[in-house]
């Protein structure tokens, strides 16, 4: 999951986009989140 | 929980525990706590952060993963 | 400003847009659109994350881009 770490926020909001994973913005309280929402796709 | 639902939402949150919320047993209280989100108006902000989605937010219960903004 | 923020205050916030807050003008409110603070109540719960500190709050919307996990 690290290799999320390096995106930006804008960058991880694209592939949550790409996704069609539904998200709200990209904050401290909510990233980790998102991040584990595009792990879970991939694999 | 019902009877905790009500005499949370009776008045304003303000400074109202984590643990005023109800379903938040005291397991969670503390995981919350322990990332910042130590106050009722805390976890308010979080579902309005996750615009309202149960899924997401009922996800990030599960594992409060990020710390809240001030921390981090 | 301040007839902008009694109009917001008058009723509940609801589907709101993020420019239906005072002093928040358009340059800003374009800026927090694109960050995916589309509506009222989702920037009202960044604050309440922020644990309601204006300070921290102020700050924030100086810069609504976040850094990436890294940087911050």
């Amino acid at each position: 999951m690290d290799d999320y770490a390096v995106l930006s926020d804008t960058e991880l909001a694209a592939v949550l986009r790409q996704y069609n994973i539904p998200h709200g913005p990209i904050v401290g309280s909510t990233r980790k989140l998102y991040e584990k929402k595009i792990f879970e796709y991939e694999t | 929980a019902s009877q905790k639902h009500r005499d949370l939402v009776a008045e304003p949150m303000g400074e109202k525990p984590v643990g005023s919320l109800s379903r938040i047993g005291e397991v969670l209280g503390e995981k919350l706590e322990e990332r910042g989100f130590d106050k009722a108006h805390v976890v308010l902000g979080q579902f309005l952060v996750l615009k309202r989605d149960e899924d997401l937010f009922r996800e990030w219960l599960k594992d409060p993963c990020g710390a809240n903004a001030k921390q981090s």
